[in-house]
């Protein structure tokens, strides 16, 4: 089984620990601040105090032995960009990094950090497009302008059937999944009759989608 | 046209601000920092510094007009707990907040917030699953343990038709959408052709998808 490290952990870092956990990975948990480390030792199933720029205390832990390092650490990019260093020096095989812009993105990437995310920034955007589009609850965004939808059903369409709702030519966008209290149908068929509860998990452009989900 | 407000503008209060003004809204950006609120005035519509917590301050700038107000203070819950039952008491009408735990999310719940996302907690749950499923890219949970996910074509399967692989009886998912270059097919024939850089979108539990992501 695959073993992860986690370095800094904020609640980004416990959040990606406990979840590993949960789906029954070990984790090795590192922190520079010892509080937090004593905090979660009773739920992550190893943890260590060191500063992750010390590369030292990372040989210590025997950190290269983790098939993936996370690293973590929000506030201080340089303390990221050094940890991400030091890992990849050590030959760490994958090391993913989060950070806050575009610009630090590009530079730990040219570093050797094998994949960085953005949490506020996409979870930014995730609610800037749930409150433009009135019924949308989440969505995947597959390319720029263009996702995967799930959006609460218009009082219009409520006792109509697919067919009768016309939606790839009103709107050009297809129905991939109806939600249903627990049930969900897949590629549903033209004489569905749509229920005040439904949820509709729709792909198209983002402007299309947005004007359907307008529809009262 | 819907107007927002955005208080506190972090990494995330920021990314949404912005991603409001880049689709057309305006937005008033509020944060107690001059120094934050003096380099975002070229970028946001209208700019104010004010401690959120004060009902007069927030009254002053007539935040109750506003048809959505985001509550994006990360840190200090009591002042993001304070912000909200003001803004509940100058009778705005959608206030969505962002906090880190399940328990604060219940107490905002309680005094009035109309919706709370936890942006640190979700992302951290989203790398998790796509670091212990190998070629996972992206997912939309649709309800626990059961979501549609981007992920990497199994080499295994390239050169194959779809109902060659056998995907829904070998592993209990739908293929919903294929992705090659920028090409975008919605609900694949059976006789459809996998290549090397197709990205498959499927629908179904987490743990078979993980499974199919395994598949090498
Ligand atoms: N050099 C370091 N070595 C080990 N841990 C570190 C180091 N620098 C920072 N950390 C830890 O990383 C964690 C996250 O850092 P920080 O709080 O700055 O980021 P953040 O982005 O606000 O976090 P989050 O949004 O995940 O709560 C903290 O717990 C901090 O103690
Ligand atoms: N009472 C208040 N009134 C107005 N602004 C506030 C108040 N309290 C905090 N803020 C502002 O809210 C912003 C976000 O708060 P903070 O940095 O504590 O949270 P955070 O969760 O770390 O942010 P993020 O993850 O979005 O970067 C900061 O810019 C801060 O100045």
């Amino acid at each position: 089984k695959k073993e992860f490290a986690v370095i800094g952990l904020g609640r980004f870092g416990q959040s990606v620990a406990l979840t590993l956990i949960e789906r029954g990975y070990s984790v090795l948990g590192i922190d520079h601040d010892r509080e937090i480390v004593q905090r979660l030792s009773e739920q992550i199933t190893q943890v260590a105090a060191l500063d992750a720029t010390d590369e030292e205390a990372l040989r210590a832990v025997d950190i290269a032995s983790f098939d993936t390092v996370v690293v973590a650490i929000g506030e201080n990019f340089e303390g990221n960009l050094m940890t991400t260093v030091a890992l990849k020096a050590l030959d760490v095989r994958y090391v993913v990094c989060k950070t806050t812009t575009e610009r630090q993105r590009r530079i730990l990437l040219r570093v050797g950090a094998d994949h960085v995310v953005l949490p506020e920034h996409d979870a930014g955007r995730r609610l800037a497009h749930m409150l433009t589009g009135p019924g949308v609850l989440d969505l995947l965004e597959l390319e720029p302008g263009y996702s995967i939808t799930e959006l609460r059903i218009p009082r219009s369409m409520v006792g109509h059937t697919l067919i009768e709702t016309n939606l790839r030519h009103r709107f050009g966008v297809t129905v991939l999944v109806i939600k249903r209290e627990q049930t969900l149908t897949v590629s549903p068929s033209a004489n569905y009759m749509f229920a005040s509860n439904d949820l509709l998990v729709v792909l198209g452009k983002n402007a299309d989608i947005a004007r359907l989900s307008e529809l009262t």
